[in-house]
């Protein structure tokens, strides 16, 4: 993961964020560390894009500070229902 | 605004508080949650009571750490609080590790931190939109607090507004006995028999029933239907035959003797006119009217007979029309409605609908087999 800035918002804390609001999948302590550098990227900008920053896909120091920032718990990426019944 | 997908079927919605914070006197929180709800309810027709016990729609409670569903809290700061979508229950968790104030710059602002969960109790997610209360992001007491504009369109796409409601009361009321729609279920949940259905030039596909129509999504109605077919389509009247777009774009509308012509949704000339004049060989009040892709011709359903109409041959009946729609394995007669729709004919009659199969020329065999309750897989009822 690329940090451009120096922070105590390490760049492990920066990933659980993007986990918990729904950016990455859930964290899965089997499959960890499989998750590519590409999708990291993807997920930044995607967050960086939500939040209305410079979208950079890379973990700067806008970004970490809208990190920090309190806020509701509920993901900002929800996966679409599996009940859907588009089958008619 | 994005809508989270589900939304309450009632407006008379009704919340407890279960268990309130440590740091601030009850009758206090009562005022604020009181509050937050009637951000929500100045926009809408939506109404909010507090119970003290038994059964309520939305349940509020200040917890800390982990507290039973499986998302614990974290302390201070972080994440403040969350709440699950109508689909999931409504319910809002407040984290109590937080310092919650009221009209203090210091600490968490309970009012705008519970006006903003209860949007998610009502099937709003996060916004985009950096101003608008349902933006994640906590910003700080806002002594004038204002929702954006943002918020209030998201919260009448899903209940639609004070104005459009009352008018809504006073069409059922002057001219029929229907129930309010909001009040229970849609009204196509209550009877989902149908007058007609068809596809628009733009790919959408409409549901006419009396004097209402609805738009159709992906797996059901979308939010702020129905709307009055006479506030859309000028000058076209309620109870439809039938209905169909032909390969022109244009879209045709059937009733009794008569028929109209409409370009998306503005009359095509002078209409009405006779079905007779424009669709020789077609009787009046027919039951159904469908445009099969797989030849392009227009078929028209009445009874126990169906008619098949090509605008480019002369008569534009064959004189072997009639024909019974017997001869179509597993479809009934006297259909009220008829569509195509993802590359398969469907016949709607009564509360069902058919699934055709053109290839096989009838009623295709599924499970769960056909006819199929039309509120369920059509409407999302």
């Amino acid at each position: 993961m690329i940090v451009t800035a120096s922070s105590d918002f390490s760049a492990i804390k920066a990933m659980r964020y993007l986990s918990q609001y729904g950016y990455l999948p859930p964290s899965n302590p089997i499959s960890s560390g499989i998750i590519s550098e590409q999708t990291i990227h993807r997920a930044i900008a995607e967050f960086q894009a939500f939040a209305g920053i410079g979208v950079t896909g890379v973990l700067d120091n806008e970004t970490m500070t809208f990190m920090s920032i309190p806020r509701c718990g509920v993901k900002d990426v929800i996966v679409p229902s599996l009940n859907s019944r588009s089958k008619r | 605004y994005a809508l989270q997908g589900s939304r309450w079927r009632v407006k008379k919605l009704t919340y407890k508080i279960s268990k309130y914070p440590r740091g601030l006197e009850k009758g206090a929180v009562d005022k604020e949650v009181a509050k937050a709800f009637s951000v929500w309810s100045i926009y809408t027709d939506l109404t909010f009571t507090s119970k003290k016990s038994g059964q309520v729609h939305i349940e509020i409670r200040f917890e800390r750490g982990e507290h039973g569903d499986g998302d614990p809290f974290d302390g201070p700061g972080g994440t403040l609080a969350h709440a699950y979508f109508p689909v999931y229950g409504g319910d809002a968790h407040f984290d109590d590790s937080e310092h919650w104030t009221i009209n203090s710059f210091r600490g968490t602002n309970l009012f705008q931190v519970a006006a903003h969960e209860f949007g998610h109790s009502l099937g709003l997610s996060h916004s985009d939109i950096k101003s608008a209360l349902m933006a994640p992001f906590y910003r700080g007491y806002d002594p004038d607090f204002m929702l954006d504009n943002d918020d209030i369109q998201g919260i009448q796409a899903l209940y639609g507004s004070k104005i459009e409601n009352k008018d809504r009361t006073n069409i059922y009321q002057r001219t029929t006995n229907i129930p309010l729609l909001g009040e229970e279920d849609s009204q196509l949940c209550l009877d989902s028999k149908i007058d007609t259905i068809f596809n628009s030039a733009e790919g959408h596909t409409y549901v006419f029933k009396d004097e209402y129509y609805w738009k159709l999504s992906s797996d059901g109605v979308e939010s702020g239907y129905p709307k009055l077919i006479t506030s859309s389509w000028k000058g076209l009247q309620g109870n439809i035959d039938a209905a169909f777009t032909y390969k022109n774009g244009k879209t045709y509308f059937f009733k009794g003797s008569k028929y109209w012509r409409y370009i998306n949704k503005n009359v095509d000339g002078d209409y009405p006119k006779d079905i007779s004049e424009g669709f020789t060989g077609i009787p009046d009040n027919i039951d159904a009217a469908v445009v099969w892709t797989g030849n392009g011709k227009i078929y028209f359903y009445k009874g126990t007979k169906f008619w098949r109409f090509d605008p480019s041959q002369r008569p534009p009946v064959k004189s072997s029309y009639p024909k019974l729609i017997s001869n179509w394995e597993g479809v009934p007669d006297n259909i009220d409605a008829s569509l195509e729709y993802h590359g398969y004919t469907y016949f709607f009659k009564d509360k069902a609908y058919y699934r055709f199969n053109d290839k096989t020329f009838s009623v295709d065999v599924a499970n769960p087999a056909f006819p199929r309750a039309t509120g369920y897989w059509w409407f999302g009822c």
